[in-house]
């Protein structure tokens, strides 16, 4: 084959009755994703072309973990990370906790293009997006409501749950997803 | 998570992976996402990307495993994807998506669903939620 792609987003326990509409929305959005690495890569693009967009539009899209709908911390910050490796030269850059830069994969790209590391965090990885072009927004720009209420129901589970730290049923393995 | 791998019309294999973390995290807890050879990893000969525990990804150096295995011992894709799901992480613990130097792509899970989908020049396409 002449080229090929693969995306996810995100593995954990969805419960199968899941209402038709949201199912319908996460479908369409798993097509459009495809539909824009796809045409990338049948017009020639590059391989990482290809998978940055398609990651730049799950980011964008609030239904999934990543970017605008990413869940929230202890702490009630949306805190992201994000990495990107290039098989043909083994280089690669990463990115974690940053707050500010509206797509992830976009400033790890920037991190394996123009600079001579491969990981910077937290307030060094915010640093380094000061001196490259990658988008910046408020950290607010990433609320959603429906995240902020997972975070208060997980930490009223956390209240409740026993002392053991393993979690043992489907329901309180959910919430150990990424 | 989300995440997408690829392989070109020159051949060259990427991947790369975004995350919002895991809710409730407590402060300073970095999961495998950005740790290369766990959540992300590419070389010439695979491209994959993880979404799931990320404590099990990590300690099970996932994605490089899975290179690994397909390169040592000379395996097909899924042969390396169903070592890595089946036998090296626990039911529960992940899911990966690989496409490998030939085109051959891989989507598989043990946590129940995972979003997905992947399509290549042949006109092959899939895309799911559940296992």
């Amino acid at each position: 084959k002449e080229w090929a792609i693969a995306l996810h987003g995100g593995a954990g326990y969805v419960s199968k009755d899941m209402p038709e509409d949201r199912k319908q929305a996460y479908m369409e959005s798993l097509e459009e994703a495809l539909a824009i690495g796809s045409d990338i890569l049948a017009n020639g693009g590059s391989a990482l072309d290809a998978i940055e967009r398609t990651v730049n539009y799950l980011e964008d899209n609030e239904l999934f973990n990543a970017g605008k709908g990413a869940v929230f911390t202890s702490e009630g910050k949306n805190e992201l990370d994000a990495a990107i490796m290039d098989g043909s030269t083994l280089n690669a850059g990463a990115i974690t906790g940053v707050t500010t830069v509206k797509n992830p994969i976009s400033l790890a790209r920037k991190v394996m293009t123009e600079s001579k590391h491969v990981f910077f965090a937290t307030d060094g990885a915010e640093t380094f997006a000061d001196q490259v072009d990658v988008e910046r927004v408020d950290p607010s720009y990433f609320y959603t409501e429906r995240r902020y209420q997972s975070l208060q129901r997980a930490q009223e589970q956390e209240k409740e749950e026993s002392s053991n730290l393993l979690p043992e049923t489907n329901e309180e393995k959910a919430w150990k997803y990424g | 998570t989300v995440g997408a791998v690829a392989r070109d019309k020159d051949g060259n294999l990427a991947a790369a992976t975004s995350t919002g973390g895991m809710t409730n995290k407590r402060y300073g807890r970095v999961g495998d996402v950005p740790i290369i050879g766990s959540g992300t990893y590419a070389n010439d000969l695979v491209a994959v990307s993880a979404t799931g525990w990320g404590e099990k990804i990590m300690l099970n150096v996932s994605a490089h495993t899975l290179a690994a295995y397909m390169e040592y011992k000379e395996t097909s894709l899924q042969q390396s994807m169903d070592y890595l799901v089946d036998e090296v992480l626990e039911p529960g613990d992940a899911g990966f998506i690989a496409v490998d130097k030939y085109g051959n792509f891989s989507m598989k899970t043990n946590t129940g669903s995972m979003f997905r989908a992947a399509t290549d020049s042949e006109g092959n396409k899939e895309i799911g939620i559940w296992e």
